[in-house]
């Protein structure tokens, strides 16, 4: 079909399962 | 094919991240890795690496339950079932390449940095990949020995963002671009075009979708209007890297007290799914939290204000000629009887992340370079979708594509004025309408400015 589809599961941060919010942006 | 399974979890949130579940090697391991447009590598913990082990301190155990339910003609069962972990690390999934048959070292070395100083460091390899109903093939990714987070990530910007284009450099080793996600999706047959869709749908949605190679109309309403990426963000010489266009100037809307605007400062962002926060610009990260009412907390590291400020209350950015608009609400945490804003200010890195992204529907075309903005849509419709083969489906270039503000290193913020704000007393409220403000500049002289359209913005300078 020239495209592909995926789905995006959104996690919730959980106590103590230290979810950590990392700055996804690529650092030099 | 659209069934997938799902973990269910509490909803203790603080900081939600979205991931998409991934096979990798043979027999395949499963992963869960963070959707990042904001790095190109893909990164997996090795299952014993010092960090992971580190978190394992004989106590505590990690569980996760789950109920599956099948359904067949006239048969119907439902179990529950219960599987322990012993580290969050292999809670969400790590990789021993030592157990597929199908992995292969590289001898190249992984060592990946992001913007808040976590890292990824071990080495290259390839193996199998699958996501949904697709497998990649001699798919290159790092394996993680030495890190500081507990979870893998799949990056999928720019190839020139690549750590091998980063790391070797400084090591006396020469550049390289491997094939990353969306480009192996690309060589390998699976698209068109290297770009991408990004829908994360709303606050309390559970899934949202990331669209390859296409674009679906039902996911966003209005215009879908493009921009050129940021050339100063795709050099070694800036210090964050990626797929970056300018925002124009910011405004706070709000149906009860009127609109004001905060900023009309040119500055450089990056629409980034790896990351629930966003950073601004420190005056306007500033200019936000106070029309809140809101008290900073260094603690927090952010405005701590009364919930009920931010009811029915937008975030909107112009980026040229035209708005998008985000829900306040996306961007706070309950705190206590209070609310926190998770905008952080920043001089250097400009971002903005999930909580600006669930109401923006993002295309991204790595190929030329572009990224395309609409408000998105939550009505369910039916699915539009059409495939990107050269320009974007259904989008033209945003009014101010052509005469946008150029970024250049080492000068990280525009020429316009940040607004002392004065509120307006328009009670009108609608998150397509352009801005009405009236201001008074911060070096003392009053104006004012108004629009009708998004394409008769009138913007003061200050040079």
């Amino acid at each position: 079909n020239s495209y592909v589809k995926l789905p995006i599961q959104k996690l919730a941060n959980i106590p103590n399962i230290n979810l950590e919010d990392v700055s996804g942006i690529s650092k030099r | 094919s659209d069934a997938f399974n799902s973990t269910l979890i509490n909803m203790f949130a603080s900081a939600d991240r979205y991931v998409v579940e991934m096979e990798i090697g043979t027999p395949p391991q499963t992963a869960y890795l963070v959707l990042d447009t904001g790095s190109s590598d893909m990164c997996v913990n090795e299952a014993n690496n010092t960090y992971c082990e580190s978190l394992a301190d004989g106590n505590d155990v990690w569980t996760s339950n789950y109920e599956l339910t099948a359904t067949a003609s006239e048969i119907s069962s439902t179990a529950t079932s219960h599987k322990t972990y012993n580290t969050p690390c292999s809670y969400w999934g790590t990789f021993n390449p030592n157990t597929s048959s199908t992995f292969k070292f590289n001898e190249t070395v992984f060592n990946a940095t992001y913007g808040d100083n976590s890292y990824f460091a071990g080495t290259y390899g390839t193996d199998v990949v699958s996501l949904g109903n697709i497998t990649l093939s001699n798919f290159t990714f790092g394996v993680s020995d030495d890190t500081v987070n507990s979870m893998g990530v799949l990056g999928i910007s720019l190839p020139f963002v690549e750590e091998t284009n980063i790391f070797q450099l400084t090591s006396n080793t020469t550049p390289f671009v491997y094939d990353n996600f969306p480009m192996a999706l690309k060589n390998q047959g699976k698209i068109k075009k290297i770009a991408y869709s990004l829908f994360l749908n709303e606050l309390n949605a559970r899934f949202g979708s990331i669209l390859f190679g296409a674009v679906d109309k039902s996911k966003y309403s209005g215009q879908l209007y493009t921009l050129p990426m940021l050339q100063a963000f795709n050099t070694f010489d800036s210090e964050f890297s990626g797929m970056f266009v300018t925002a124009q100037s910011v405004a706070i809307l709000d149906s009860k007290s009127g609109n004001k605007t905060v900023s009309e400062v040119q500055f450089p962002v990056v629409f980034d799914s790896g990351t629930s926060y966003s950073s601004l610009p420190t005056e306007i990260a500033d200019a936000i939290g106070r029309s809140f009412d809101g008290k900073y907390s260094s603690d927090n590291r952010g405005y701590i204000f009364d919930c009920s400020k931010v009811n029915n209350t937008l975030l909107s950015i112009d980026f040229g000629g035209f708005n998008i608009s985000a829900n306040i609400s996306n961007f706070v945490t309950p705190l206590h009887e209070h609310c926190l804003l998770n905008i952080m200010a920043s001089d250097s890195m400009f971002s903005l992340g999930d909580a600006f992204l669930m109401d923006t529907y993002v295309v991204y075309d790595l190929e030329n370079h572009e990224v395309s903005l609409a408000q998105a849509s939550f009505n369910n419709e039916e699915e539009d979708i059409k495939i990107i083969s050269d320009s974007v489906p259904g989008a033209t270039p945003a009014p101010g594509y052509s005469s946008t503000w150029v970024y250049t290193p080492g000068s990280p913020i525009g020429t316009g004025d940040f607004v002392n704000v004065s509120w307006t007393s328009y009670s009108e409220f609608s998150q397509y309408k352009s801005i009405y403000a009236t201001e008074s500049l911060s070096d003392g002289v009053s104006s004012s400015s108004s629009s009708s359209s998004s394409s008769e913005t009138a913007t003061k300078k200050k040079n």
